[in-house]
């Protein structure tokens, strides 16, 4: 009696078990990530056209060489890639900081008039990404550390 | 009797395998999700 | 204790940094392996218990990041951000696994163990979640984590080039140990996860057939799960979408690993409840796919002169095992030697019943041990073909109409009560499938014992375990067909003599009519 009471209870909780396995039955976005389109054929293009950043791109030292202008642009039209990361640490190695109000960089163009320990005030340059794709120059700029990337 | 086995969702007359593409054993379509699905924008009919 | 717990946050924050790093839009293999490779430095996998408990925070920091993500009507990919992570941190570490400091045994043993005590972990923390959530037990991250571990070592192949087989064998023995009969509660995830596309398939293409019996525990484990529940007449919504997934995936082996279930028909239809007929014919249906049958309702076809028939079916399956206890198997096969002693016939049927009464998740509820009765039958039969190797003409040869293997089954087709009876010919016609030389040599059997009938019940009841099979839906077993053909043509059989069954109802009248007029 004993055992068939132990069964009975087993067979329940089983039976119960199972309509939750039910209820939370996975579908098809369970299985995998969202699929993304892998050519199966590929169009051959040249190499010149190549369809991925190429290897030298992935040399720290290789930005050392390249103009403000570019590392800008490689700032704001290769976002979330390690290029993107190189970039940024190339042009704080120039001294430009990144100001996470703006999101834009700036840099000294003299000592600064004031500085505390929340901000300095000064004469900077900037680099206007939105305009005329430029650097400006801003007179009586308080930057605010707590903006400071 | 069972039931019909051609019903469900599997295509028994395939000259090529079953499996690589049998995503799920639930889903009416067990293929579905095998490839990504695509809706092209009606500007292109 | 406070260690325990401090060590908790630093792995909580060190994993989330990683999902961080892995879901960074364009974040490279290179950032991946700089963190592997940071993990590996700081000694968290040198050390058993950091070993243990890291993996356990992550685990259990990316279901519940799942669960409240979810909850809150998050998107399936935020919400899996934590476990895909965690898929590809554990693929990427096995990949990037260093040469034990000891130098003891190769990188590959050490990414197996790896693997191994990662797998040991994510069961614990899902069987835990499993008994302590009960009815609000959410399986879908734990499958989410193992689908997208196959997924990965899927995309990593080659690299895991010799040790990829060992890797699906220890999901494989995981899976086992996940089955339905322990954590109901996944049973669900687990169907899907044993016929996934990067499991089932990899182990059955494996070469040398070394997959197979992986499988084939994972499919007995299915059918020991779901048998009960195809015993009711009932079927609840839930157990008929878990029967239609079990057809999917039969269907998907009957087309592309016919001969996987042909190597192990026997093991399934032992764990299949006999009155399950269509599952059975479906494994019962499998043909090589080198075969081709010839069509059966050929007029004058002769199944006898087939080359075929004298071709021995591979029978994977270790089908004696439930004949060892008390040296059941002994004693058959020194009376199929011997033909004696004659009181081997007479114990003969109280062998076949059951020791302990059948319970509510027993397979069947029969008084007789139906796996015994279809393994006696095999082990008789094989004996049998072997000393007709090379007969031209089975039916007609001495040593088949007055051999030990028919005195067994004559005396048991007289002696055994109804149920018993029923039990022996549909272990018969369990071998009754494509071209070879059991399904001829059982054919024979089945015709044999219809012919030398003493009673008419004896005829009616093969009539019935032949008919039944070929009344179901599709697929048909060839053999089946052959066998009640031949039932039907041959006069000497003199079949639609028996007005005692043919015509015992109306309904039963029109059936024989019909199939009558289909044969002729």
């Amino acid at each position: 009696r004993e055992r068939s009471l132990q069964l009975r209870e087993n067979n329940s909780f089983v039976q119960h078990m199972l309509e939750t396995s039910f209820q939370f039955v996975p579908d098809a976005l369970d299985s995998d990530r969202p699929k993304y389109y892998v050519p199966k054929t590929p169009y051959p293009v040249p190499a010149y056209y190549p369809q991925v950043p190429l290897g030298v791109f992935e040399n720290p030292s290789m930005f050392e060489k390249l103009d403000i202008d570019t590392l800008f642009f490689i700032f704001y039209y290769q976002q979330g890639t390690y290029q993107q990361y190189l970039a940024a640490r190339e042009l704080k190695k120039q001294s430009w900081r990144f100001h996470k109000k703006y999101l834009t960089w700036f840099q000294r163009h003299e000592e600064p008039k004031t500085i505390t320990s929340e901000f300095e005030l000064g004469t900077y340059v900037y680099f206007d990404y939105e305009g005329a794709w430029c650097q400006r120059k801003k007179a009586e700029f308080r930057f605010e550390y707590k903006y400071l990337e | 009797l069972g039931s019909d086995l051609t019903g469900l969702g599997l295509n028994l007359n395939a000259t090529e395998n079953l499996y690589s593409t049998f995503m799920s054993p639930f889903a009416e379509n067990p293929s579905l999700g095998a490839e990504p699905q695509f809706q092209t924008p009606p500007c292109y009919t | 204790d406070s260690e325990t717990l401090r060590l908790r946050e630093q792995f909580t924050m060190l994993f989330t940094e990683w999902v961080r790093l892995y879901h960074f839009p364009g974040s490279n293999d290179k950032a991946s392996a700089a963190f592997i490779t940071q993990l590996q430095q700081q000694g968290i996998l040198k050390n058993d218990d950091l070993f243990y408990l890291f993996f356990r925070v992550c685990t259990e920091v990316s279901v519940e990041s799942y669960i409240k993500n979810r909850s809150t009507n998050g998107s399936h990919h935020l919400a899996y951000q934590g476990v895909d992570a965690l898929a590809r941190m554990i693929v990427l570490l096995i990949r990037d696994q260093e040469v034990p400091a000891s130098g003891a045994g190769s990188v590959n043993t050490g990414r197996l163990a790896l693997m191994t005590k990662i797998l040991s972990i994510i069961v614990l923390v899902l069987v835990h979640s499993h008994e302590q959530r009960r009815n609000h037990f959410n399986q879908r991250p734990f499958f989410r984590l193992f689908s997208m571990l196959l997924n990965d070592i899927n995309v990593f192949e080659s690299q895991f080039q010799v040790i990829s087989f060992q890797i699906l064998s220890a999901m494989s023995n995981t899976f086992h140990t996940l089955r339905p009969q322990f954590l109901p509660g996944f049973a669900f995830s687990w169907l899907q996860l044993i016929s996934h596309r990067f499991f089932m398939s990899r182990l059955l293409l494996a070469e040398n057939q070394k997959g197979w019996p992986l499988v084939q525990k994972l499919l007995v484990d299915l059918f020991m799960f779901i048998g009960p529940f195809l015993k009711q007449n009932e079927l609840t919504e839930t157990i008929r979408l878990l029967y239609k997934g079990t057809l999917r995936v039969l269907l998907v082996l009957l087309h592309d690993f016919p001969e996987f279930l042909c190597g192990y028909h026997f093991s399934f239809v032992d764990v299949i409840p006999h009155s399950c007929i269509q599952l059975r014919n479906l494994i019962l249906s499998a043909f090589p796919r080198n075969m081709r049958l010839p069509d059966p309702f050929t007029p004058n076809l002769k199944v006898d002169q087939l080359p075929e028939v004298h071709q021995h079916p591979h029978i994977m399956s270790d089908f004696t095992a439930n004949l060892l206890p008390n040296n059941f198997k002994q004693e058959i096969e020194t009376y199929l030697k011997n033909r004696s002693p004659t009181s081997f016939l007479i114990d003969l049927q109280s062998k076949l019943l059951r020791t302990t009464p059948p319970s509510a998740s027993d397979l069947d509820s029969s008084r007789y041990n139906i796996p015994v009765i279809n393994a006696l039958v095999l082990l008789v039969g094989t004996h049998a073909i072997a000393s007709l190797a090379g007969k031209q003409s089975v039916i007609v040869s001495q040593q088949f109409t007055a051999g030990a293997p028919l005195d067994i089954f004559q005396h048991l087709a007289a002696d055994l009560d109804t149920e018993g009876r029923y039990l022996l010919f549909s272990a018969i016609a369990n071998q009754l499938r494509y071209p070879n030389s059991h399904t001829h040599y059982f054919s024979c059997v089945m015709l044999f014992l219809f012919a030398e009938a003493s009673e008419e019940i004896i005829q009616e009841q093969i009539t019935r375990v032949l008919l039944e099979r070929l009344i179901a839906n599709r697929p048909h077993p060839y053999g089946i067909l052959v066998t009640f053909i031949e039932l039907l043509r041959n006069p000497r059989y003199s079949f639609w003599t028996h007005s005692g069954f043919i015509r015992c109802a109306p309904e039963i009248e029109r059936l024989f009519q019909t199939v009558g007029k289909s044969v002729f």
